[in-house]
């Protein structure tokens, strides 16, 4: 299972 | 975090600092796209509102303080400081045509349809496209100087190095974000042409100039 999304990135 | 993203930080933050410097030594910001820079700047401010609802790191947070900072300060001096010396004559590029499509598409294709998703999309979508106005004006004069130059290599550099990352996190993380990749992969494909110019000609000493 991929994750969507996870904002750590800048 | 992965090398490849440190580095990816660390080059847009090089870049950030090498425009600010430039126009702040030469007390000038001919040849820059005042444009270009207000859309980085409201890249900046739309997509790091959870400044204010989530805390990541201390890391996260300062490098974003410091992103919005730096890019306000950098409209702040191309638009009031140093304003008689802002190139407006030669930076003609439509804005609209940038924020309107990207505004449509962040309300068609995003992850969650709520006000801060919405608006971390469109940050995503408008930063890959927000330096055409900058490469719009390099080609209407034909030429950019030297640091110039240097300042989009970095932020170049700093796309491309957050592809790597992706591949990275992708295969050792299992971490996938088809919206920012896609829109990665469009604003590096951007930087292409410019970044050939560079290899061949500023990295031997000229100055970039187009033919004619």
């Amino acid at each position: 299972q991929l994750i969507v999304k996870q904002k750590d990135e800048l | 975090m992965n090398i490849f993203r440190l580095a990816g930080d660390v080059s847009h933050l090089v870049a950030i600092i090498i425009l600010l410097l430039k126009i702040w030594k030469t007390r000038s910001c001919a040849g820059i796209s005042g444009k270009s820079q207000i859309l980085f700047a409201s890249v900046f401010v739309t997509r790091y509102l959870d400044l204010f609802t989530i805390f990541i790191s201390l890391y996260n947070s300062s490098m974003k303080i410091i992103y919005i900072s730096c890019s306000i300060a950098t409209v702040y001096l191309v638009y009031f400081k140093f304003k008689a010396t802002y190139d407006g004559n030669h930076d003609t590029f439509r804005v609209e045509f940038l924020v309107v499509p990207v505004g449509g598409l962040s309300f068609l294709v995003n992850h969650d349809f709520s006000p801060m998703e919405i608006l971390w999309t469109f940050s995503i979508y408008l930063e890959s496209v927000a330096i055409l106005p900058q490469l719009f004006m390099i080609s209407k004069t034909g030429e950019a100087e030297t640091i110039t130059t240097h300042y989009l290599f970095f932020l170049g550099l700093y796309r491309g190095l957050y592809l790597i990352n992706w591949i990275w996190r992708y295969y050792f993380e299992g971490f996938f974000d088809l919206i920012a990749i896609v829109a990665g992969l469009v604003q590096t494909v951007l930087y292409c042409d410019f970044f050939y110019l560079y290899v061949t000609k500023v990295l031997k000493g000229k100055k970039l100039s187009l033919p004619a």
